[in-house]
């Protein structure tokens, strides 16, 4: 599949 | 990834933060979730041995590879949410 357009997501924790 | 560059670093859950955050999984230009930021105070800068660069290949024997950002992220979350255990043990890999 296309990669999707989360490209730059970050997730702090 | 070799063998040769990767790192089993234990992280003791000594605050009530880990203190990292994470980019990249499955379909994304960055596959393997990729530490970007460390934050003070948190468990993983106490823990000194997690680095900004590094990437995360497993997480208490959890393999990162494959999975996409939402479900990387899950896992990491839970491993640190768990009263199971009082740390989480990260597989890292240094990028030459």
């Amino acid at each position: 599949s296309p990669p999707k357009d989360y490209e730059d997501e970050v997730t702090f924790f | 990834i070799s063998a040769l560059n990767t790192a089993l670093v234990r992280v003791v859950k000594n605050s009530n933060t880990l203190g990292i955050a994470i980019e990249g999984g499955a379909n994304t230009r960055q596959p393997l979730p990729r530490i970007v930021t460390i934050q003070k105070g948190g468990s993983a800068h106490n823990c000194g041995q997690l680095k900004v660069g590094q990437v995360i290949l497993e997480v208490n024997g959890i393999s990162l590879r494959g999975q996409e950002h939402e479900e990387a992220a899950r896992i990491i979350a839970e491993a640190f949410k768990t009263k199971e255990k009082d740390h989480i043990d990260f597989l890292v890999a240094e990028l030459g």
